[in-house]
């Protein structure tokens, strides 16, 4: 399974619909301070079924959704869909008949969340399960925030071995 | 679950030595389960020997190079399961340019070694230009995020101009 | 005890908001109190609101935010009670060009306005290149220090070059 | 009351006699990662009466004694001496009755620290108010030491009050 593209919609900064390729090998993200690139990652990580709140910064899950600037009235709801290439087939069974997966989560204030694959709807343990079973999902090892590295090399000794043991 | 994390430790320990020695260009490290007889309890050490240098827990070591170390352990994880996707987040900050220049080229290796597509954040010169493409996000309206893809030689022209 | 601690939080927050908005060229912030009525038991909580943005506290500002918060913060300390050295290391890591500069601008401004000596660990160029003076540190032999002055005209042509 | 020069002997990664003159304005320290530049800060810090092994990021005191590579032999001492401009003569009045004041912190394996100012031995304490008196001191915030700012951004609030406390 292959992540090929990312598109946000309404999402903390990324208010007017944005779209990122995801290519093959190396792509970088530069910009000044404060610009919305590490909110591109949690985008991602929000996609594969996130659900603590601390971990996208936010105090609640609504935080996600474009808050408004001085210039721009808030909005009511966030949209993130990421675009799979399947053509190796190895998603979960129910999930698995067609080359190109659409994996979407909305988010509307006071609503809660909704998961849809492909245009079906699905539950947020389907999402989870579909991004476990390629061994990435939004508690990778593989996904290393602003920070991080500074955390692991200030945790005590257990706090690691619990790392290592999610790796595992 | 204990047999799951010692072949675990077992192999990330593996990884972690062999990258450490690439990243450092020399010298070992190694990882140690302490603190209890039950795997499952017990706490992670990382001991690593920079080259030349005399063999000292990661919180002896200076700032970048517990950077650096800490880049062989997450690599090192990443091996033993590999993902379809590694997204770095500033993990070059703290890095002086010859360190950059290892982490870079690391991530040109692991590209090919791999299928995995890395998404790589950084303020370093050197970092960007060893990109494959490179997007820019600016904040042209302030408090609204805007993606642009950049072309690359035009923006080795603009740094270097700078 | 509790009233020189009000004392000081009013001078702190006033020299803060000062230098957040030097620092971030517009916008404003402020300190506040929290969590307890007796201030010797409460909680210290930063508020900014960056240029254009919306007011927040400080956690849900991006990385080189929160540290550029925090440098304001950092400097209304020492304003409040001026020391005669400071030593900042590596506190512009995490910062882009354009806020590096600010920093260097203030830190200028500061050596002006006070007769304190500062001290500047840094791997940023451009921090290198607005210093009164420079010390290199090597490692020619492996794990013995040795302390070299550099010739700031010498240092930039090699820079250049590199 | 100026700090005008650090001098270093068996302190950590600098085991060789070494300089440091503190000019007017700003000195830029730069260097390869791990060449010791933060050592150069852990030892004013420590001539100035540090007295906690873990903010030297040590696990004993006699850590700061230079511990040998594999070409060297470790040593038994370490000495850091700082020399201060006093003609406004603002330190205590037992230590005020020059214009230069040297203090030296020396250390030895298995006999512990000793202080002196101009020649003359003198308790931690002393050391410590000297540097207290001129509003700088072993803790003082305007030592920012590699990776504070990040600890001030992770603290909880109650610990960032009690850092404003110790700048009152
Ligand atoms: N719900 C939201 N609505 C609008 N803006 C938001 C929302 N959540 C976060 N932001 C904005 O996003 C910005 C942070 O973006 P981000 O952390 O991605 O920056 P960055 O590019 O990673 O910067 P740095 O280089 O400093 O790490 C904040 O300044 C904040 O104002
Ligand atoms: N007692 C000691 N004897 C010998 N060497 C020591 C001793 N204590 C620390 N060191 C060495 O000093 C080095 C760390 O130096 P320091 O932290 O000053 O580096 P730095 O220049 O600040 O690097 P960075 O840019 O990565 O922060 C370590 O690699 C360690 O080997
Ligand atoms: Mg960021
Ligand atoms: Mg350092």
């Amino acid at each position: 399974m292959h992540f090929k593209k990312l598109k946000l919609t309404g999402f903390k900064s990324f208010v007017e619909l944005t779209e990122f390729e995801i290519g093959k090998g190396l792509t970088g993200i530069v910009g000044p301070n404060g610009c919305g690139k590490s909110n591109i990652m949690e985008a991602l990580r929000w996609a594969m079924g996130e659900n603590s709140p601390k971990r996208m910064r936010s105090s609640g899950m609504e935080d996600v959704i474009f808050a408004g600037t001085e210039m721009r009235p808030p909005r009511n709801s966030a949209e993130v869909t990421l675009f799979l290439d399947n053509s190796e087939r190895t998603a979960p069974a129910e999930l698995n008949d067609s080359d190109e997966l659409e994996v979407v989560r909305k988010i509307e204030r006071d609503v809660g969340s909704t998961y849809k694959v492909n245009g079906k709807v699905v539950r947020m343990r389907d999402v989870q399960l579909l991004f476990a079973d390629s061994s990435v999902g939004s508690h990778s090892p593989a996904l290393v925030s602003q920070g991080r590295v500074a955390d692991m090399i200030n945790a005590k000794p257990t706090q690691r071995r619990m790392v290592l043991e999610e790796a595992a | 679950a204990r047999t799951r994390l010692l072949s675990a430790f077992d192999t990330v320990n593996t990884h972690f030595q062999k990258l450490f020695t690439r990243l450092f260009n020399g010298g070992s490290a190694y990882l140690k389960l302490i603190e209890a007889d039950d795997p499952l309890e017990s706490g992670l050490e990382i001991y690593a020997q920079p080259p030349g240098k005399k063999l000292s827990v990661l919180s002896l070591l200076s700032g970048g190079e517990q950077t650096l170390t800490s880049i062989a352990l997450i690599f090192g994880m990443f091996l033993t399961n590999p993902a379809p996707i590694c997204v770095l987040d500033e993990v070059d900050a703290p890095l002086d340019e010859s360190n950059v220049d290892r982490y870079c080229t690391l991530l040109e290796d692991l590209a090919k070694e791999t299928s995995t597509r890395f998404v790589v954040i950084t303020h370093h010169r050197m970092t960007m230009a060893r990109m494959d493409r490179l997007y820019g996000v600016t904040m042209s309206e302030k408090g609204v995020s805007q993606l642009v893809s950049v072309d690359l030689k035009q923006h080795e022209l603009q740094l270097e101009a700078a």
